[in-house]
């Protein structure tokens, strides 16, 4: 592994800890899409079947298995603990916008056609939209807390620096895998395109936010 | 050359 990819990945998990911690300290999930975190809920199930398969390295299995749980914490926290708080009259995005189109892609554009392959190509593409209903939100509400830029910022470093890996790994190990390129090229791209699209939203600071 | 369904990423 090499240090790229190592930094892309601790930005990752600083993203969804930064999502966490947000809706532990104070005990709402206001600003936050539960439609962008049921994607990525499936974006790591479907990803990480192969924990059951295939080992890579302790380091591999442990980032998985934080993966999946915290984001399937995060989808607890949203439609069933701090449910009064969700503010689902703002998640307007259509999922099956993105689900399907997704779906058939990687029916049809895979490495394999067997099921296990094909779920690890839908979870590519899911991963490079899931972000979607979150910017609609936000691009909505017309107001974006500080922990949601952070979140968004890491979250598009984290595949922007894969980028940079996979560069990397094309010209040290000859390896490359071009769905996942494409994919991360896109996610890319959805990203810069939303803190585009969302220039002009208010930055405000929540009641509960103010604590050290 | 492209080594396929070598998923050793995240």
């Amino acid at each position: 592994m090499n240090i790229f990819r190592f930094a892309a990945d601790l930005l990752h998990v600083f993203a969804i800890a930064t999502l966490l911690l947000k809706i532990w300290n104070t005990r709402s999930c206001a600003g936050i899409s539960g439609k962008s975190q049921i994607l990525f809920g499936l974006v790591y199930v479907t990803r990480y079947l192969d924990l059951f398969t295939t080992y890579v390295s302790l380091y591999n299995s442990v980032m998985k298995v934080f993966f999946v749980v915290t984001s399937a914490v995060a989808i607890f926290l949203i439609y069933v603990q701090y449910k009064k708080t969700y503010e689902h009259d703002l998640d307007l995005f259509r999922i099956e916008l993105l689900l399907l189109p997704c779906a058939m892609l990687s029916l049809v554009i895979n490495h394999e056609d067997i099921v296990l392959e094909v779920l690890w190509t839908f979870s590519t593409y899911l991963e490079s939209v899931a972000i979607i209903p979150q910017l609609f939100m936000v691009k909505k509400s017309g107001g974006i807390e500080k922990f949601m830029i952070r979140y968004l910022i890491a979250f598009g470093s984290y595949r922007a620096i894969y980028l940079i890996n996979w560069a990397y790994r094309y010209i040290m190990e000859s390896h490359y895998d071009l769905i996942a390129i494409f994919a991360g090229i896109l996610q890319t791209i959805i990203y810069i395109l939303g803190f585009f699209l969302l220039r002009g939203v208010k930055v405000v600071v929540s009641d509960k936010e103010e604590e050290p | 050359a492209q080594d396929e369904n070598l998923h050793d990423e995240l």
